[in-house]
C-alpha cells in the first residue's frame, strides 16, 4: 500500500490548492529555509490522525490554518487529502482507493471523511492502525528530533520495540 | 505478548548491529534488556562503539555518530516492522558526505518495502530521489510546490 | 546594577533589532521584560516576525528560522559586550545557501573585535576564513591536525 | 587580546602533541565526522576552567584523557595550554604574553599554570573574569545547541544579558 496523492488547501503556509503525487520509493522535499517543507510532513501527520500539539506546532486548531500574510487574507479552513493505493487490501476495506480526508475550521471544530462520507476521528486511527499507517512514532522522524531515539528513557524505547512487535 | 517482545526484541537487536557496522565501516553495537520497572518490565538500553575506540558511553560519540547510531536503530525498526511510509526531515544534516553515502546505500533497499519522504539540504540524498520537490515562498507568503529533475536543483548546504 | 542592565538590554535589543532584519532581509524582532520572578526581576521574552508573516510564536518558526534568529541574538550580545574569544560549533548546520551568505557577511563584521574560531561543514561560511584547519582521524583513532588552503577543502555538506 | 595558539597533549582524541596556530579574524575548523573538532573547542572549555560534565561531554575528570584505542595504549594525562597575546594588557597581568595551562591527571587530580607557575583554579578563573575571556556563556555555542537561547527560560535569558551588561 503506497500513497499516491497529498492535496493540501488552506494548511499553514498552503493557501493555495497544491497538490504532490508520490510514486513507490524515495520522494524529495527540497528548498530555501522557512518556504514550508516541515509543512508538507506536518500535513501528512495531520491527516492521519495527528494532534500532538508539539508536534504539529500548533498550541490549537486554528494554528493549522492559514494564517493569513500582509498580501493575503486569512483562510477560514484548512483542508489535507491522502490518496492511498489499496489495491492489495492492506486497509481493511473495499475500496482499491482510499482517500482520506481532514478540514479544520476556526471554530476549532474538525471533519473527516474517507472516500467522501464523512467518519468520526476513531474511524480514521482504526483504519490505519490495522494497516500500521504512520501509528508508528518511528515513522516519522521530525527536524532536530534524530538523536531523540538517543535520550529517550529506557522504558520509552522498549515502547518503540513494542510498538514494531 | 512477552514472547512477541522477545522476538521483535532479538530482530531488531541483531538489524541495529547491523546497520550500524554498516553506517561505522566496523565496530560493534547492541541493545540491552535492562532494570526493570515498577511494572516489571525492563528497559532497552543503546550500547555502541565505533570501529576501534573504546566502550563510552553515548554520550562521547560526536554529533555525527549520534546521528547515524540513531538512525541505525530507526532502520532496524523498519526492518523488523516495515511502516508502509516513512517521513524524515533532515535526519542527515550532521553527516559528513560519506556518512551521507552509506545512509542513502541503506535508505535506498528499503524504500522497496517502505516509501520514503525525505526533507533534505544535501545533494547525494537528492541525488537518489526517485521523485523531487522544491518548495518556494514567495513575497505573498504562501508555499508553492513545483516538479523538480535532478539538473534544477542547486542546493550546496 | 539595573541601570547598567536597563542600558545594556537597550543596546542588546537594537542589535537583535537589527541583525534580525539583516538575517530576513526585513521583519522585526525584539525582546521584552516579562514577569517578575521571586525575586522582582523581570525575565527576557523574544518576539520574532520574518517580513510579511503573521506574528506568531517562536514554535511557528521553521527550523532555519530559529536557527537565524537564536544567532541574531547571540551577535547582539557579542556587539553588546564584544567577547574577545567566541567558538561556534555548526551553528549554520539548519541554514540555507542565502542564509550562510547573510550569517558570514555579519561574522565578518563583528570579527574586527572578536576572535572566532568556527566548527563547520558549509563551504561558504570556509570561505570566509583566514585561516582553516582540517581535523583527521587515522586507524589509530588519534586525531591529527592540517592547516589546509581553500583549495584543499573539500566538504559538501 | 588575542588566542595566539593551542597545544593539545593527550586530550580526548588527541594522544598526539598537536598545535594550532590562530590569528585575530576568523579560524574554521572541518573535517568529516567524529574525528575531533569538537573535541578542539572542549579543549578550549576545559583550559578556561570548564568544569560542567555535560558541557565537556565528560562524566568525571578521567574522560577527558586519552583513553586508547586498539592501536594505541590509554595515556596518564591530558595537558592544553593557551598562549594569549597581552600586549594592550587586557588580562590584569604583567606579560606581554600569557600562557595558560592546565593538566589532568587518570588520580582526577587537576593542576593549573600561568607562564609555568603553579597556581589554582581560582586564580585563573580570576585572571579571565577580568578580561572576560570566554567567561560569557554567549561566547561558546555548541554543537546542536544553537536554538538553546530561543528556549530558555525567561529567568535564564535575562542572566544572559546580565552576562552582557
Ligand atoms: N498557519 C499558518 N499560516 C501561514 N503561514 C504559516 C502557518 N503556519 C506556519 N506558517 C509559516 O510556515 C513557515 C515554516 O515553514 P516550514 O517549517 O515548513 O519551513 P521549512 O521549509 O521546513 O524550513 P527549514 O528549512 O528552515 O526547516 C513559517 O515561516 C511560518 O510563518
Ligand atoms: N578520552 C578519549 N579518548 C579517546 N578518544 C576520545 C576520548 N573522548 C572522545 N574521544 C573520541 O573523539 C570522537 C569525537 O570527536 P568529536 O566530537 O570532536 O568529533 P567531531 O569532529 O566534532 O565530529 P562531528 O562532525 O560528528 O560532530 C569520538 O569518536 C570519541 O571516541
Ligand atoms: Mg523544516
Ligand atoms: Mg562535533
Amino acid at each position: 500500500m503506497y500513497l499516491k496523492r497529498l492535496d493540501v488547501q488552506g494548511f499553514k503556509s498552503f493557501a493555495n490548492k497544491t497538490q504532490l503525487q508520490f510514486a513507490p520509493g524515495v520522494t524529495c522535499v527540497v528548498g530555501p529555509n522557512g518556504t514550508g517543507k516541515t509543512n508538507v510532513a506536518d500535513s501528512l501527520r495531520w491527516v492521519l490522525g495527528e494532534h500532538a500539539s508539539r508536534t504539529l506546532r500548533a498550541r490549537k486548531t486554528e494554528d493549522v490554518i492559514f494564517a493569513g500574510s500582509d498580501k493575503r487574507a486569512p483562510q477560514g479552513v484548512a483542508e489535507v487529502s491522502i490518496t492511498l493505493d489499496n489495491s492489495r487490501h492492506w486497509l481493511p476495506i473495499e475500496f482499491d482507493e482510499v482517500v482520506v480526508t481532514r478540514r479544520a475550521y476556526r471554530s476549532g471544530e474538525n471533519e473527516y471523511l474517507i472516500n467522501n462520507s464523512k467518519v468520526r476521528l476513531r474511524d480514521v486511527l482504526e483504519l490505519f492502525m490495522k494497516a500500521q499507517v504512520g501509528q508508528n512514532s518511528y515513522a516519522f522522524m521530525g527536524q532536530g528530533m534524530v538523536e531523540q531515539v538517543l535520550s529517550l528513557r529506557p522504558e520509552d524505547r522498549r515502547a518503540l520495540i513494542e510498538e514494531a512487535a | 505478548i512477552r514472547e512477541r517482545f522477545r522476538t521483535t526484541f532479538k530482530t531488531v537487536n541483531q538489524e541495529f548491529a547491523r546497520y550500524f557496522s554498516a553506517f561505522f565501516r566496523g565496530g560493534t553495537a547492541r541493545l540491552e534488556l535492562g532494570e526493570t520497572d515498577e511494572y516489571g518490565l525492563p528497559g532497552v538500553e543503546i550500547v555502541a562503539q565505533p570501529p576501534g575506540k573504546k566502550l563510552g558511553s553515548l554520550a562521547l560519540l560526536s554529533g555525527g555518530e549520534r546521528s547515524l547510531t540513531a538512525v541505525a536503530l530507526l532502520f532496524a525498526l523498519l526492518q523488523a516492522n516495515p511502516s508502509p511510509i516513512c517521513v524524515l526531515d533532515e535526519v542527515d544534516a550532521a553527516l559528513d558526505e560519506a556518512n551521507v553515502g552509506r545512509f542513502v546505500e541503506e535508505l535506498r533497499a528499503l524504500s522497496e518495502r517502505t516509501q520514503f519522504i525525505i526533507i533534505t539540504h544535501n545533494r547525494r540524498t537528492i541525488e537518489t530521489a526517485d521523485t523531487i520537490y522544491g518548495v518556494s515562498m514567495g513575497a505573498d507568503n504562501v508555499s508553492r510546490i513545483l516538479s523538480l529533475k535532478l539538473e534544477d536543483v542547486h542546493v550546496d548546504e
